[in-house]
């Protein structure tokens, strides 16, 4: 399993649609100070469920929608897709025959989140089922948001014990 | 179930127990279970530096909590790769050297997992094997550049 | 007092509100009183990058809140310098032109402030009028050795 | 005022007597990963009164005296002394005819800390009398510790009053 390809629409400050593809092993992100790489992360980890607004850097869950720039007024919802390649099959379940699995997530100004999985409309619960054991989940040791490095060595016990079930 | 969770738990830390000494050319470090229930107990971790002495984590510096953090994470990895890992500016307390160390784990440590890397250090930029370039040329906007790697030495000064 | 606690609030706003643009190149920023009682209202801070829209100050980059605070601390001084200034690596999280804005902020706040500051950044390390160099040669332990700035630029890799 | 130099002894990884000096406007301290330059900082916040071991990267508050090396034995006791250059005379108070001010701290494995300005014991409470109004203090805004910088501008709004007050 490896990430193809991030879809975003209003997210942030990616008002436009982006995509941005992951073809090789390592994909450095790269550009100055405030120009959206850190809000890519924050993209990645809300399509995986991520519903503190707070682990998003917002204080509602709706801040996550473009809200405007000199030139641009704000928009009505925010959509990020992920595009997994499946082709080694790793991913089991419903979804072991697909090459491809697409995940994405919408969410409008009345806080209304929408699911999908391969574009068909599905729970919160059925996208964070489909990666329980491959160690991908919003909060997932594997993510590592800017700054909070050193704080993986100071969790408490039971925090890193979680991290290790996750591994289980 | 207990039973798997300790067989996880002496897995990963047979890895960090040798990452670690890896990471920072000596010193040891493991992982200790806190309480005897295998069903809550908590993990700590004990990190000692080459030549020092085993104090509290916290005392460590950043670079070094950095590198452990690093060291623990990718001992997880070795036992159940997670299909990609993300890492945003990780490097930032690293001196030179560190870098050049975090580099070459990133590079071996990728024959298993895929990683996409927020950077503004040269030499991590430099081992990338792809590069995206965001900007914002209108203001506010975020877009996508696709760029080289020695364009991007230049650019990530650019604002 | 009222009155102080008021006076002294208007002041460092003053400064704070032409800072901001100066180290950003635009935009705006302010501080905010929060609540009716002068005597307990707390204070809130505004920031909005040349070119974004005001939002939470949460939002900011990495990059983006370094800088605000820079510009905080710096119109604290600009009523009421402190004698001394110490800065532990808090261009980490600059890009190279931002690394810039920072050194020149520190040049000229030098002026009123004294500074020390901890950096593994070539261009940080350039502007210091004096350098200590920290290393532990002895496993576990600190000892001071003079650098000069040439030395320094190679010796931040050194571990 | 401004500093003129620091010295310790025993005062966690500088073990040896030590004396740095800052004769100039803008002091760089430089070296590798590790080998002790936060740990100045430390020092400079634990002489000024710091009392929260936890400020201080450690578990308790001896946790600032060295507890041995490879080749080096722990301590009994930590010492620190700020040299204050006073010419000015803008301390003003009892110290202000001095143009240089002393401010040193000891600590024993009891947990015993002694206080002394210009070498004549004196409380803790006597060393933050005497930087009152100057804008310096162990937890004043003006030394910002490693990766603490962007919290001051996600401070709450009473703890960004309290450093108003410290200008005031
Ligand atoms: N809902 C939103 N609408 C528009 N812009 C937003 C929104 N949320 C955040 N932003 C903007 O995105 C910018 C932050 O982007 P991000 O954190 O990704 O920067 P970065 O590239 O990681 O920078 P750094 O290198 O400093 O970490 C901020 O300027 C912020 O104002
Ligand atoms: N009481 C003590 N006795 C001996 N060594 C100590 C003591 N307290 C801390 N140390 C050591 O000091 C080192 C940390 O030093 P410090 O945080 O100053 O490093 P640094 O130079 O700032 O590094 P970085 O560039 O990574 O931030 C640690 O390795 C720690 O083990
Ligand atoms: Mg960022
Ligand atoms: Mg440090």
């Amino acid at each position: 399993l490896s990430l193809d390809a991030i879809k975003l629409m209003g997210f942030k400050s990616f008002v436009d649609p982006t995509i941005i593809k992951f073809p090789s092993i390592r994909t450095g992100v790269v550009g100055p100070n405030g120009c959206g790489k850190s809000n890519i992360l924050d993209a990645i980890r809300w399509v995986m469920g991520e519903s503190s607004a707070k682990q998003l850097r917002g204080e509602s869950i709706i801040d996550v929608i473009f809200n405007g720039s000199r030139d641009r007024q704000p928009i009505g919802q925010a959509s990020v897709e992920l595009i997994f390649n499946n082709e080694d099959h790793s991913l089991g379940g419903a979804y072991a025959k697909y090459n491809q699995i697409s995940v994405k997530r919408i969410v409008d100004r009345e806080a209304q989140s929408t699911y999908f999985l391969n574009n068909v409309r599905c729970r919160r619960r059925d996208i964070t089922d489909v990666f329980l054991g491959t160690g991908l989940g919003a909060r997932s040791y594997s993510m590592i948001g800017q700054g909070t490095i050193t704080s993986l060595v100071e969790s408490k016990p039971e925090e890193l014990r979680e991290h290790l079930e996750e591994v289980a | 179930t207990k039973q798997c969770f300790k067989e996880t738990f002496d897995k990963v830390n047979e890895f960090f127990k040798s990452y670690f000494p890896k990471v920072f050319g000596g010193g040891t470090a493991y992982l200790e279970l806190i309480g005897e229930d295998l069903l809550d107990a908590g993990v700590a971790l004990m990190a000692k530096p080459p030549g020092k002495k085993v104090g509290n984590i916290h005392q460590l510096s950043g670079g070094e909590k950095t590198l452990t953090a690093i060291a623990l994470v990718f001992s997880l990895f070795q036992l159940n790769p997670a299909p990609f890992c993300v890492l945003d500016e990780v490097d930032a307390p690293l001196d030179d050297t560190n870098v050049g160390h975090f580099c070459n784990l990133v590079k071996e440590m990728s024959e298993k997992v895929q990683f996409i890397f927020v950077s503004h250090n040269k030499e991590t930029i430099e081992m990338a094997t792809h590069l995206v370039g965001i900007t914002m040329q209108e203001p506010g906007v975020s877009r996508v550049v696709s760029v080289d790697i020695d364009s991007a030495i230049g650019m990530v000064g650019t604002s």
